[in-house]
Order: structure tokens, then sequence, then C-alpha cells
């Protein structure tokens, strides 16, 4: 089950 | 988090220092693009507006607080203090031709079409493009301070560990996001023709200057 956001990225 | 990404904060965290620290020891912000800086405040603005609806941890937190504050800082130096040192004669790149393209990609590609998410994706392609009138300025006046090739240098090393980093998620998390990936990839790419003489003249101890 791939995740498609890093928005815990900077 | 994991140490590529953590050293690329960190790159990105000293690049500002660098550009911050060159201006105030040199009274200047000769060499420098406005029009970048302005695109850097502009680019954290809208991603981090996740700070008034996502908490990530305390260190995403005041990084994203740091970045938009030290960027906005920097503006406020070069609107003020340091305005006469700027020539806006040679800072001639069109930014209508970055912004419009990434609104138009930010609206056909994001992961939900909602305003947030479109903010996003238009900060991910901005950010990619914003060191564009920056190179050009440097193209056009062929040379550059080394403390001002110093800041691209930790720019350019913020943006290159990010890639080791997405294959890492990739392989211990799943994560994949082609939108970062894609535009993370382009922006490493414009630093290429800057590192090589990075490496092969201030590296080596000479001035940066391009091939006439």
């Amino acid at each position: 089950t791939a995740q498609h956001t890093c928005h815990d990225e900077l | 988090m994991n140490l590529f990404r953590f050293l690329g904060d960190t790159a990105h965290l000293a690049s500002i220092l660098v550009l911050i620290h060159k201006m105030h020891t040199t009274k200047s912000c000769r060499g420098i693009s406005f029009k970048t800086q302005a695109l850097y405040v502009a680019v954290f603005v809208t991603r981090y507006l996740d700070l008034f609806y996502r908490w990530v941890s305390l260190y995403n937190f005041f990084m994203k607080l740091f970045f938009i504050g030290s960027s906005c800082y920097i503006l406020f130096l070069m609107k003020t203090k340091f305005r006469p040192t700027q020539d806006p004669a040679i800072d001639t790149f069109r930014i209508e031709y970055l912004l419009g393209p990434c609104t138009v990609i930010a609206l056909i590609f994001n992961y939900k079409f909602s305003p947030t998410e479109i903010l996003w994706s238009f900060s991910i392609f901005l950010e990619s493009v914003a060191i564009l009138p920056q190179l050009f300025l440097l193209q056009r006046t062929g040379e550059a301070e080394t403390i001002t090739t110093h800041y691209l240098a930790a720019l350019g090393i913020y943006r290159a560990l990010y890639i080791p980093n997405w294959i890492y998620r990739y392989f211990t998390e799943g994560v994949v996001d082609p939108i970062a990936i894609t535009a993370g990839l382009v922006q490493t790419g414009l630093y290429i023709d800057f590192f090589y003489v990075y490496v092969t003249k201030v590296l080596q101890g000479q001035k940066f200057e391009l091939p006439a």
C-alpha cells in the first residue's frame, strides 16, 4: 500500500 | 526522518544563514536576485499553509516558521537597508513565465482538487524553478562573489540530498510522491552547470567566473 504524498517533508 | 533528509534540511538552513551573513558582512545584496528571493517567500507561504491544520512534529513546525520568517527577512533587508546595492537592471528574468505555467500545472497535477492541495502543488513546482532568475543574473554578470556561490552550492546540496531521501523512503516506508520527485529532479538538474563551475573553480580556490 504505497502512500502518495510527502506532506511531512519541508 | 532519515539522515539524507535531515542533512538536506540542514543544508537548506545553512544556505539561508550564509545569504544573511553575506548581506551583513559585505553590507550588500549585490549579485542576489530579488526575484528569486521573492519567489521563495511565495513558495514557503503557499506550502506551509498547513501550519494551521496539520501537525507533523516540533522539528517540522519550527523549520517552517524559520523558512517563512527568514525569507521575509531577506526581502525586507533587500528593500530597506541594502536597497542601494541592488541592481534591478540585471535582475531581468520575467517571472510571469514561471508563475503562469506553475499555476496551470498545479491545477492539472495535484493530489486533490482543493485550494490547499493546489497551492501545495504550486509551491512544489514553483520551488523547482525559483532559482532561475538567480542563475540568469549569474549568467548575465558572468561572475559571482565566493560567498554567493557557497549560498547556491548549499541550496543545490539541499535539493540533491532529497533524492536519496526519496529512494530511502520508497524502500523503507513505501512512500512515493510523484509530484515532489518530478519537481525535485528538475530542480536538482538546474544546478548541474553551476556545480560544474563551483567544483572546478571555487573549490580550487579560484574566483567563480563563467567562460566568455
